[in-house]
C-alpha cells in the first residue's frame, strides 16, 4: 500500500485546512527553514496513525489544537514570578489560557492510503477536541480505537512498535539503546 | 511466544550484516569486500525474548565493533542500518524519517540518500525531512514548508521533481 | 553563598534577551525590533538557589515562549544565547563547541558564525567542531582532520585562512 | 588568556604523537569526515582540563589510551555468544583484551596556554596508564589535581560547571534541562 495524501485541519502550527499528496512519488523530501513547520508535519503523520502523544512532543493532547491569537494579559503558569516585562506578549502555553471565541475548538488529520486490494483508498480520521478527547473515524465511520489500530496493523503500520518513524533527535539512540530496550523493540515487530 | 520472537530475530540477525554494508560502502562499489561489519548476540540463549540483545557495528577500516567506540556519524549509519532490517521483518509501506542525516558528513549523506533511492518503490515509501541538499536533490518530489507571517501559519507547497531534466 | 548565586543570577537576567536578539535578528539589521525574546523566572523568590530557573524563549515572530513549542533548530538557538549569557558572567578565555548547528538550516548557521566572528578576540577564543561550510568558512584558520588509513590513526592539518584574499 | 595549542601522545584514535598549534587565530574551526577524530580532540582538551571520564564517552579512562592491532582470537564479554564469525576480527572493546608488547602503555595530552600576565606560557599536562590512573603536571612538574585545578580556575577555566564546553549532541539539552538543573549550573559558575 501507499501513503497518497494527508489533510491537516488546524493542527498545531497549520491553521484552517492544508492538504499535501505525495502523488506517485515514493521518495519525497521536506524541505523548510527552522521553525516553518517540518516536524509538525511528521506529528500530524503519527497523530493521525494513533501515535501515544508522549512522542509528539506536546505534554497534553490540547496543545495539539492551533493557536494564532495573542491573548493580552500575563499567562504565567504557576507561582513562577516574571522578572520582566518584555515578553508580556508571548505564552508559555495553554495552561491558564481561556479559549476565547476565536481559537479553534477542535483539531483533525486525515490520512488517504491506498491498499493494494482495493480500489478505492481509505481514509482515516483522528480528530481532538478541546477537552483532550480523540475521535477515529475510516472513511467518515466512527470507530473505536481497537478497530482503527487494527486496521492499520494489517497494513504492516505496527504503530505500538513505530519500527518506520524516526523523530527529530533520536536516531542515534536506535543503535545506542540498551539491549533490553531493542528486545523490546523486537518483540513489539514479531 | 519464542518462535515468533526467533522468527524475528534469525531475520533481522541473517540481514544485518548485508544491509550495514549495503550503507556503508561506496555507492558505485560493487566489490564484495567493501563497507563495514555489523551482528548481533543473544544474551539468554534458551529464551532469547528475556534478555537483551546487543548491537554492534564495525565501521569500513575501523577496529572498534562497541558503540561506545563509534562517532556520532558512524552511530548513525548503524542505527540506520538497524532500523531497514528490523523494518524487513513485515516491511512497513512507509517511513517516515525526521532529519536522520544531522550528523552525517556529505559522503555518508549521499550513501544514505542512494540507499533510499534504491529502495523505494510503490511499496517502500520514503518521507525524508531533511536540511541537506545532498539528501533532498535525490527526491523524486519535494513539500516545500514555509511560514505565513501574517497568517501566524505553517503552509506547503509541493514540487514534483521528475518533471525537470537532469543534467 | 545567597549573594554570589543573586549576582550570577542578576547579570544572566540581565543580558539573556539582549544576547539572545543579537543571535536571532539578521546579521546586517540594525534596528531595535529584530530579534526574539528571551526571559528567565525563578520558581523561589527568597532564596533562589534552592528552587528552580526556568528559561524562556521566543522566537522572532513567533508567540510561545515554552521550550516545548520551539522547533529543533529554535531550541539550538535559544540553547546558544543562554550558554554564552552565563558564560559571559565569568568568561572562560576559550570555547569548544562540538557541531552545535547539527540542527540549524543555513541563515541560522551563518547568524551563529556571524555571533562568534564578531565576538572572538584574544581573550574569547571559539574552537568550533562543525560539518557545515557556512561555519567554518568564516573562521580564520581550519584544522583538518583525517584518517591515516596504513598508520590506523587520525592525523592533523592546520590552514590559517587569513592567508587567503577575500574574493 | 589564550590556549596556544596542544599535544597529544596516543589518545584515543591519535598514534604516536600529535601536535596542533591555533596561532594567532581566535575563530577556529576543526573539520573532517566522519569517524576521523574531530571529537576525539575536544576529549584531549576536555581530559587535559581534568574533565571527570564520564562526560568522554569512554566508560573507563584506560579506553582513552591509543589502541591499533587487531588481536587474533575471540574477545567478546561476558555471556554474550556470538552467532556470526564474519566480524572476528574486530572488537567489543579492552576488557578482555590483553595488552600485548605492542600496545601503548600510556597516553598523555598537554595544552601550552598563554596567561595574560606572564611573559612564559604554562604547560597543562595530564597522563594516563594502564592502571587507569592519571597524573597532572604544571610546566612538567607533578602536582596535585587540587593545585591542577584551582591553576584553571584562576583563569576563569572552570572544569566542574564545563560552561565553556559543548559536547556533540548536547547543545539542545541546555535550553531544555529541568529547572533545578539550571540552578545547579549557575550555583557552579558562581
Ligand atoms: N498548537 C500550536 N499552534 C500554533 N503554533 C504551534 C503550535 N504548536 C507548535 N507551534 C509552532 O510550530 C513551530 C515548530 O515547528 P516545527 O517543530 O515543525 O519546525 P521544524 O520545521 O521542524 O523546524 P526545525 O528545522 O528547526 O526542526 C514552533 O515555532 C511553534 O511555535
Ligand atoms: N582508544 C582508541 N584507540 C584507537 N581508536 C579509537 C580509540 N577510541 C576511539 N577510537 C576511534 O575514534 C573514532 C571516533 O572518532 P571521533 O568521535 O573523534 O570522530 P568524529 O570526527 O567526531 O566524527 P563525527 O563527525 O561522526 O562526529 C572511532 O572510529 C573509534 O574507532
Ligand atoms: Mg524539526
Ligand atoms: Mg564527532
Amino acid at each position: 500500500g501507499r501513503l497518497i495524501g494527508l489533510e491537516l485541519h488546524n493542527f498545531k502550527s497549520y491553521k484552517d485546512t492544508v492538504q499535501v499528496g505525495f502523488g506517485e512519488s515514493y521518495f519525497t523530501s521536506i524541505i523548510g527553514p527552522n521553525g516553518s513547520g517540518k516536524s509538525n508535519l511528521m506529528d500530524a503523520i503519527s497523530f493521525v496513525l494513533g501515535v501515544r502523544s508522549n512522542q509528539l512532543r506536546s505534554s497534553a493532547l490540547v496543545d495539539l489544537i492551533y493557536r494564532g491569537r495573542i491573548e493580552n494579559g500575563d499567562p504565567d503558569n504557576g507561582n513562577a514570578k516574571r522578572m520582566h516585562r518584555s515578553d508580556a506578549d508571548s505564552e508559555a502555553g495553554p495552561e491558564n489560557a481561556t479559549y476565547s471565541e476565536e481559537e479553534p475548538r477542535s483539531a483533525y488529520v486525515s490520512c488517504v492510503y491506498q491498499k493494494d486490494d482495493l480500489d478505492e483508498p481509505t481514509k482515516f480520521t483522528r480528530t481532538i477536541n478541546t477537552s483532550g478527547d480523540s475521535v477515529y473515524k475510516i472513511n467518515d465511520r466512527a470507530v473505536s480505537y481497537k478497530k482503527y489500530n487494527e486496521e492499520l496493523e494489517s497494513e504492516n503500520i505496527l504503530v505500538k512498535a513505530k519500527n518506520f518513524l524516526v523523530f527529530q533527535g533520536d536516531v542515534e539512540r536506535i543503535a545506542s539503546q540498551g539491549p533490553e530496550s531493542l528486545t523490546l523493540l523486537l518483540e513489539q515487530v514479531s | 511466544r519464542k518462535e515468533l520472537f526467533e522468527a524475528c530475530f534469525k531475520h533481522v540477525d541473517k540481514h544485518i550484516d548485508q544491509i550495514y554494508r549495503a550503507l556503508t560502502k561506496n555507492p558505485h562499489d560493487k566489490s564484495e569486500l567493501a563497507g563495514g561489519n555489523a551482528s548481533l548476540t543473544v544474551e539468554n540463549e534458551d529464551e532469547p525474548y528475556l534478555g537483551g540483545i546487543k548491537y554492534f557495528a564495525t565501521p569500513p577500516l575501523k577496529r572498534f565493533k562497541d558503540m561506545e567506540y563509534l562517532s556520532g556519524g558512524e552511530k548513525t549509519m548503524a542505527a540506520l542500518a538497524l532500523l531497514f532490517t528490523i523494518n524487513s521483518y513485515q516491511p512497513s509501506p512507509f517511513f517516515v524519517l525526521d532529519e536522520v542525516d544531522a550528523a552525517l558528513d556529505i559522503t555518508n549523506v549521499e550513501r544514505i540518500a542512494h540507499y533510499i533511492k534504491r529502495n523505494a518503490n510503490p511499496n517502500a515509501q520514503f518521507i525524508v525531512i531533511s536540511l541537506k541538499n545532498a539528501m533532498f536533490e535525490k527526491s523524486q518530489s519535494l513539500v516545500g514548508i514555509f511560514r505565513e507571517q501574517e497568517d501566524n501559519s505553517s503552509r506547503m507547497v509541493s514540487l514534483n521533481l521528475e518533471n525537470y531534466d537532469e543534467d
